[in-house]
């Protein structure tokens, strides 16, 4: 506008009322979408379940609660979320498993993570939760695997292995933190976890799981700034 | 700031609220039900020229004289948000995976002249 005849942003006419409406409903949507660094609204085909997702919050907030209190932190502390507002946008993430090849030993868990959270994430925290089913009385080793894709071949390749002891059946955690940045940092967004007992343990995981017991990875992230740019 | 009602066209807080459900969005968007968007609308004469924040100040007092004397000196004013606060989103992303998080200034509380 011509200087003098007023704020550009606000001195123009405004348009009719339904026009004006459409206008600011393409508008919000263009906001969340870009401010998700989503290109296109998801279309989600499967839904994950109400009691799989009330029992993965509930897990989640439990931790959450152990942590502040061996922190010696009050209870009602937010430890999750720090600033919204300072130009840096976190993110929980809850990452159903799902089932990739197994036999009566060995079972294989998918995760996968969306590429809008790719290389430029910052991951803050990491937790795979898996829910054991010990087949009876005694204590059963298991083997978990972090795999990650083999740069020179379709394989898969260790990127860590760890060793568990199963006393009784409930909910484990293990920190995939360190493991999830590595693949993100790679540009991968797959997480694949293998689980290992004993030849004549059975199987303790996953046989009869219902849906409030399927494995979960919980995350934090952070959206990283671009290099060489500080937002003040 | 004022949220919009009377006829006097200045510059105030219009509540817009976009409903999920009726966007077609509710069976990605776990909670809220909806977003209440908001904006600024009105007018900004001269002499309401940074208030917000300020209002109460000598020096804004002083620019203001100055701006009303010598309008070319003060450019324009604009109706602009002058308080937002973060939109919070559960969400299913496109692998189906379940995400919170807070959208920083997303909601408009307050809006004031420049």
């Amino acid at each position: 506008a011509p200087r003098g005849l007023g704020c550009p942003g606000c001195g123009l006419a405004a348009p009719v009322p339904s026009t004006q409406r459409d206008i600011l409903i393409a508008l919000a949507k263009q906001s969340i979408l870009s401010k998700l660094r989503l290109p296109d609204r998801p279309n989600i085909t499967q839904h994950t379940s109400r009691g799989t997702l009330l029992t993965a919050l509930r897990r989640m907030r439990a931790q959450h609660r152990d942590v502040a209190l061996s922190l010696a932190v009050p209870r009602d502390s937010n430890i999750r979320h720090q600033h919204p507002g300072m130009g840096v946008q976190e993110y929980e993430i809850l990452s159903f498993a799902e089932s990739g090849s197994s036999t009566s030993r060995n079972v294989r868990l998918r995760f996968h993570f969306t590429q809008e959270l790719g290389g430029s994430t910052e991951i803050l925290q990491a937790t795979l939760y898996l829910f054991w089913e010990a087949p009876g009385p005694g204590i059963h080793p298991v083997t978990v695997r972090l795999l990650q894709p083999d740069p020179t071949g379709p394989n898969m390749t260790v990127a860590s292995e760890m060793q568990l002891v199963i006393h009784r059946a409930g909910w484990a955690t293990l920190d995939v933190g360190p493991a999830l940045q590595s693949l993100f940092d790679q540009g991968r967004q797959s997480l694949t976890v293998e689980l290992e007992v004993p030849e004549d343990s059975g199987s303790p995981l996953l046989a009869g799981h219902s849906d409030s017991h399927w494995p979960f990875v919980a995350a934090q992230a952070r959206a990283r700034m671009p290099h060489g740019v500080q937002r003040r | 700031s004022t949220d919009c009602g009377g006829d006097s066209g200045m510059c105030c807080r219009q509540e817009f609220f976009v409903d999920f459900k009726e966007i077609g969005w509710e069976d990605w968007i776990i909670q809220p039900e909806g977003y209440h968007m908001n904006y600024c609308s009105g007018i900004c004469p001269l002499h309401m020229a940074g208030i917000p924040g300020l209002a109460a100040s000598f020096h804004t007092a002083v620019l203001s004289l100055i701006k009303a004397n010598n309008a070319d000196a003060a450019g324009d004013s604009c109706c602009v948000p002058t308080q937002r606060r973060p939109l919070s989103l559960l969400y299913y992303d496109r692998d189906s995976n379940i995400v919170k998080t807070d959208i920083p200034d997303m909601i408009v509380d307050a809006c004031g002249c420049t």
